[in-house]
């Protein structure tokens, strides 16, 4: 009777009343409705923003390795690769895969640009960095149109001044 | 003598925050789905 | 009007079930409700909300019946599967409302927000109170679920706002007040988009509301768990519990460090588990050296002269029952004064009280006491410390009363444990021991009065119900917080308390092997 588990606290509950009686009775009925996992779960229903129609062989859903971090973390660096970043990140907008592309850019020390929404690396150290920006050379992915036709392609930038109030 | 804690299905060594996988106090499992992530709005 | 409700409530779920609407056609529904003057956060507001919540959580429950196998409209035995489409779609019209509503209402969303929260609240309550056991948490708790995921990732500039409205809510409906709904409840609490959220935003802003979240739970277990014989529903609403403060020891254990003195409070005395989970938190940029490092002197660790930080109100309990003045009165001139000759009678609860509350004396008061006497009296200490380094004509301004605090407080510790009866000694031992945390000076000062207390005790009891308060926080599943462990291994080590010659140590050969391998374990 000297600690914790002994008669030193008086029984508690004939001095309760109802309520704590009631509420063990209501605890209990609760036991029984205990929120289930799918209760949390919300269908993920990808809607594409500009659906293809596509054979029924195609899938028709996404993949579910796309929401996957470590596919990202392992896709590599190589130019595939990163085109494969680049159009999670602007072909899967508002979405956790363009989230996880984006992270894996910035692990690649790319840098996203605010003003031009392109994502910038150096291509050399920068010449000049100052506390408001670097000045150099960047290869960039952009969306180019010329003559023979429109797409995506990295290009270098020489001369170019990054200002750090537009870096994401 | 209370319970062996490391038996709740947590990894109380984990390095990352247990919360972003956290999935319920009533079951042992990590939680399923997209873990929470924001996208800053320039991205769209 | 309820008539007009559910048209307009079914042309939304409409708009829902086909994925391909956009945000357009929301945006034009939502600026329809506008013009309607149904979004104006006024009483007709109120009922809007009330009559889609009711309609929301009706036609998933009749989906209920629907899908329960065999057809049959009472509920089968197992768990059936809800159709959650229609709390899904009402959970979506609040969302797309606050995001597409007109700028003088999205600019007080915190508001607006708060009004549909109130009505969900008071809706859960009504229900719950009709229903009583047949109350299904479910329908609401996936209504909080969606509004969690889509409300709480929006914009940073609202985020508090969001966040303090949930926090309010779930206050509102905190399981004292709402039994049916606790798991749903600590479900919601810790859920990964709120708890971390509420913990990390605005420079700890929101601690202070999952503090009393937190306290709110523990309020409601404690009647249960102070008894050995814990029924099934409250040892899974505890074992919920413990895996939250494992989260938040994990990867928040600053704030329980904060808060330790008011959780402690609310955990009864039996709950030495869950209580070391909290007493074992400390700073995450600290470094604890091992306790049991052979001749570890406590004394020259850097942290052990900082006061650790204390968010909860110590004194409030000692204001409430009219002692924090007789206190400091006593602290500075104790020569001559009564205070400690009926100290021990004024820690008891009154007889009508003490009926209900199941207990003889006032815990909260005896840990206010405690810690507030600690306090002083560590203040008093480093002030000596400051003298002591400081030139002669800094000593001769320093009131010589102030300097025979220390001794004061001790004394009154003293007085205390030989004055109190068993239960009473148990309590105020549990009152110091809950400071023996991380390296801090509380701890450090702590530490010294239990083992001083030991030193002097002129009863054999006390030095045993000492020993029992250890060892009892010590045999349980870890974690064993730091500063008891450094306690205990100096009690059985330092011959000055001599400890392994007392009677009590050898008075059963059970008793004789637990003291060893504990002290194997610690030591």
């Amino acid at each position: 009777d000297l600690g914790a588990i002994g008669d030193n606290l008086t029984g508690t509950s004939a001095s309760s009343g109802h309520d704590q009686l009631y509420n063990l009775q209501m605890l209990e009925a609760a036991f029984h409705r205990l929120p289930q996992p799918k209760d949390s779960e919300r269908a993920k229903n990808y809607v594409p923003r500009h659906p293809a129609v596509t054979p029924a062989s195609y899938p028709q859903i996404q993949a579910p390795i796309v929401s996957n971090p470590t596919f990202w973390e392992r896709i590599g660096s190589d130019t595939l690769a990163t085109d494969m970043l680049f159009f999670a990140f602007y072909y899967q907008q508002n979405t956790y895969q363009q989230y996880l592309a984006a992270r894996e850019l910035k692990k690649q020390s790319w840098r996203f640009h605010r003003r031009y929404n392109t994502w910038f690396q150096r291509h050399v150290e920068p010449q000049v960095t100052t506390d408001e920006y670097e000045r150099g050379s960047y290869v960039y992915f952009d969306f180019h149109v010329t003559e023979d036709g429109s797409g995506w392609c990295q290009r270098i930038k020489n001369d170019f001044t990054f200002e750090y109030n537009y870096l994401e | 003598l209370g319970i062996d804690l490391t038996t709740l299905g947590l990894n109380l060594n984990s390095p990352d925050n247990l919360y972003k996988t956290f999935g319920s106090p009533w079951s042992n499992e990590p939680a399923k789905g997209d873990p929470d992530f924001h996208i800053p709005a320039c991205y769209f | 009007k309820d008539k007009k409700v559910a048209i307009l409530f079914s042309e939304w779920c409409q708009m829902c079930d086909h994925l391909s609407a956009s945000d357009v056609a929301y945006s034009r529904f939502v600026t329809q409700l506008q013009q309607d003057g149904l979004l104006n956060g006024d009483d007709i507001s109120e009922r809007f909300f009330r009559i889609l919540t009711e309609l929301a959580v009706t036609h998933s429950l009749v989906s209920e019946q629907i899908v329960a196998p065999g057809g049959s409209s009472q509920q089968s035995p197992q768990l059936p599967q809800i159709s959650y489409f229609s709390i899904d779609s009402y959970a979506k019209l609040v969302v797309m409302m606050l995001k597409y509503s007109p700028l003088e209402i999205s600019s007080n969303k915190g508001n607006i927000l708060s009004k549909i929260l109130s009505v969900t609240v008071r809706t859960i309550q009504k229900e719950a109170e009709e229903k009583k056991a047949s109350f299904n948490p479910r329908p609401y708790f996936r209504l909080f679920i969606n509004w969690l995921y889509d409300l709480t990732t929006s914009d940073a500039h609202h985020e508090f706002q969001v966040l303090s409205a949930f926090a309010n809510a779930f206050h509102l409906l905190q399981p004292l007040r709402v039994p049916a709904w606790s798991f749903a409840w600590l479900e919601l609490v810790s859920h990964r988009s709120f708890m971390p959220k509420l913990l990390t935003c605005n420079l700890q802003k929101g601690w202070p509301l999952f503090q009393r979240l937190l306290v709110d739970l523990f309020k409601f277990m404690e009647p249960y768990l102070r008894n050995a014989e814990i029924p099934d529903p409250v040892n899974i609403l505890y074992k919920g519990t413990m895996r939250v403060l494992l989260v938040l020891l994990h990867d928040f254990p600053e704030f329980l460090c904060d808060y330790h003195f008011s959780f402690c409070d609310v955990i009864p005395a039996s709950c030495i588990q869950m209580r070391n989970v909290i007493l074992s938190a400390f700073p995450r940029n600290m470094r604890l050296p091992d306790p049991s490092t052979p001749n570890l002197k406590i004394d020259l660790l850097a942290e052990i002269s900082i006061a650790p930080r204390i968010m909860s109100d110590v004194d409030s309990a000692l204001k409430s029952k009219q002692l924090k003045t007789e206190v400091d009165e006593y602290l500075k001139r104790p020569e001559g004064s009564s205070f400690l000759s009926d100290l021990n009678k004024k820690l008891l609860m009154p007889q009508n009280e003490a009926a209900v509350a199941g207990m003889h004396y006032n815990v909260p008061l005896i840990n206010s006491l405690v810690l507030y006497v600690g306090i002083q009296a560590v203040q008093q200490l480093q002030l000596n410390k400051a003298i002591a380094s400081a030139s002669v004509q800094q000593i001769n301004h320093t009131p010589l009363m102030d300097i025979f605090q220390i001794e004061t407080a001790t004394e009154m510790f003293k007085n205390l444990v030989t004055s109190l009866d068993t239960e009473g000694r148990y309590l105020l031992l549990n009152a110091i021991a809950n400071q023996l945390r991380y390296p801090n000076n509380h701890t450090h000062y702590f530490s010294f009065i239990i083992l001083y207390l030991f030193a002097e005790a002129t009863q054999e009891i006390v030095q045993e119900q000492i020993t029992r308060v250890l060892l009892e926080r010590l045999i349980v599943n870890r974690p064993h917080p730091w500063g008891l462990l450094v306690t205990f291994i100096e009690l059985i080590k330092n011959p000055r308390y001599n400890f392994w010659n007392r009677p009590f140590t050898h008075c059963a050969p059970e008793m004789e092997r637990l003291f060893e391998s504990v002290s194997r374990s610690c030591a």
